[in-house]
């Protein structure tokens, strides 16, 4: 009868945790806090694994959920286990003071508590990441932390949560229905940008043909993502530092990004503060000196007369031959064949872009203008939303749209999809 | 030690004693589908009830038979067959999978629960 009690206070939140309903209610309730503790109990190691194997597997499970939510986890090996939100561990049979007994080898492999702990059955055949037989420790681990985190079993083919293991290549990821799911939970990710740019790769095929390939970058503080524009998501394990992709320019907080493309010309620069720096693309590395034997980085005066420093954003305009760098409320147009201002410039960017929707508009201090080749159009971002610019399909579709009007404001959230941080010691 | 071959232990092999037993007979089968939320009638650990008690236990391990069977994708034969054993068998987490439907939709009252203790 005490087991049978035990049991069904499985269904229940410990205590200290919101209330909620049982597994499978739509009204289920969630962490209330965006960073939470886990910890591997050091009295329940599996006897299969190395600790440390059985450690990082944890922190790349954790990882992975951290990827699509706007949740962090961070492994706490110090503090007093009461404070740990998330607690690990193997057990045979009777384990852990756990109501409900392991079965031994075959069926049940795990089990977990919603908002609580995970118990895993070390009678089954745990096997590491490079492994392709046994029971693959780390899908089972992003099974049981999904529960832990709110989500029920689904039979949905293709989701992490099943309620039976599927064989698979050692290679798994949480696919667009996971991701909804527990986005409905805890919500999307959002948040600034420092800069956001398509960068171009011209490559040959098996013909020797040229080909020109894009890939889109996000930046924010000292990491950034790549984005997979026809998977609408991030590339799998971003995000990455800084450091790690982009070697040479500063490790954090870039300003801006801009590409002068001419048939003369294939030039890229970083700028951050006052200065600037050109990359290599041949060498993955910003360049250390000019044409002229001038070393990087350099001053953006000296390389681009009349703009001010530091500035918010900058964009180039392929078809105008025009970088756009924008300073609080302002934009200066900068023409790089004649190496200087438009004459009209600067003006306000409520008056060259104007807003389309009254009053519906980034006004100043503009986080990121990019140009996006996927889409044909020009961003603006600020905070957790964008502004499109009118572009030319759009004014077919409607000409009464004003020529660079920028399009009331959206969620880049909506655009954009699980571009999320993670927890800071998840970055190395 | 857990007897294996091979470097990577891919070959491991647990003894039959730390086997877990297989679902292989119609109270097994009753224990899994009360564990892992299909069915409200537990599994028998005393005498069975007589009379219409009976047939109401057995009309609802039907249902929750083919209701496991519909949500694997199985003929919803409502019978222990040998692919829903298979189905039972699989490894799987031990969190339950669903939630029962409310009683109004029972067809038959489920078997009364054995008292958990002193009322709260």
């Amino acid at each position: 009868r005490v087991r049978s009690k035990r049991f069904l206070q499985m269904l229940l939140p410990r205590p200290g945790r919101q209330q909620e309903d049982t597994w499978d209610s739509k009204a289920i309730r969630a962490f209330s806090k965006k960073t939470l503790s886990w910890r591997l109990v050091g009295e329940a190691y599996s006897s299969q694994l190395s600790v440390d194997e059985q450690r990082y597997i944890f922190r790349l499970a954790f990882r992975m959920w951290s990827e699509v939510t706007p949740l962090n986890f961070r492994e706490d090996l110090t503090s007093p286990g009461a404070t740990v939100d998330i607690k690990l561990g193997f057990g045979r049979g009777r384990h852990l003071g756990c109501p409900r007994v392991f079965d031994g080898s075959g069926q049940e492999f795990a089990h977990a508590w919603r908002l609580g702990d995970v118990h895993f059955d070390d009678d089954e055949h745990f096997t590491p990441l490079s492994s392709d037989s046994g029971i693959s420790l780390l899908k089972v681990a992003v099974h049981e932390i999904g529960h832990v985190l709110g989500l029920p079993h689904t039979y949905r083919t293709g989701s992490i949560m099943q309620p039976n293991y599927i064989p698979q290549g050692p290679a798994f990821e949480l696919d667009w229905s996971d991701r909804k799911a527990i986005q409905r939970l805890y919500g999307s990710c959002e948040g600034s940008f420092d800069t956001v740019f398509d960068w171009i790769r011209k490559e040959k095929n098996q013909y020797g043909e040229v080909r020109v390939r894009f890939s889109t970058y996000f930046f924010r503080h000292g990491w950034y993502w790549l984005y997979e524009n026809r998977n609408n998501r991030t590339r799998y394990g971003d995000p990455l530092p800084l450091l790690t992709g982009w070697r040479g320019i500063p490790t954090q907080s870039i300003d801006a990004f801009v590409h002068v493309w001419t048939r003369r010309r294939d030039e890229r620069y970083f700028f951050k503060g006052n200065q600037y720096w050109r990359y290599d693309n041949d060498k993955d590395q910003a360049h250390t000196e000019d044409e002229r034997g001038g070393s990087y980085p350099r001053l953006i005066s000296d390389g681009f007369p009349g703009i001010p420093s530091p500035l918010d954003t900058a964009f180039y305009d392929r078809r105008q031959q025009l970088v756009y760098f924008f300073k609080e409320s302002w934009v200066f147009a900068f023409d790089v064949n004649r190496n200087q201002v438009l004459s009209s410039y600067p003006r306000k960017i409520t008056h060259v872009f104007p807003a389309v929707e009254p009053h519906n508009h980034p006004f100043r201090s503009i986080d990121a203008a990019y140009y996006s080749y996927a889409h044909s159009s020009i961003f603006f971002f600020k905070g957790k939303a964008y502004w499109k610019v009118v572009s030319d399909k759009d004014k077919q579709l409607n000409s009464r749209l004003p020529l660079n009007g920028l399009l009331p404001k959206r969620p880049a959230s909506e655009k954009w999809f699980d571009v999320c941080d993670v927890h800071t010691s998840a970055l190395s | 030690e857990m007897l294996f071959h091979s470097r990577d232990r891919s070959d491991l092999e647990p003894s039959p004693l730390s086997r877990a037993k297989p679902i292989a007979d119609l109270r097994a089968a009753q224990r899994f589908l009360s564990r892992y939320g299909w069915s409200e009638v537990p599994a028998a650990w005393g005498p069975s009830p007589k009379g219409p008690a009976e047939a109401s236990v057995g009309s609802t391990l039907v249902q929750a038979v083919r209701r496991f069977q519909r949500a694997n994708r199985l003929p919803a034969s409502g019978e222990l067959d040998a692919p829903t054993l298979v189905a039972m068998n699989r490894p799987r987490c031990g969190v339950p999978d669903t939630r029962l439907p409310p009683p109004a939709i029972l067809t038959t009252p489920p078997a009364p629960l054995a008292p958990l203790g002193p009322r709260p």
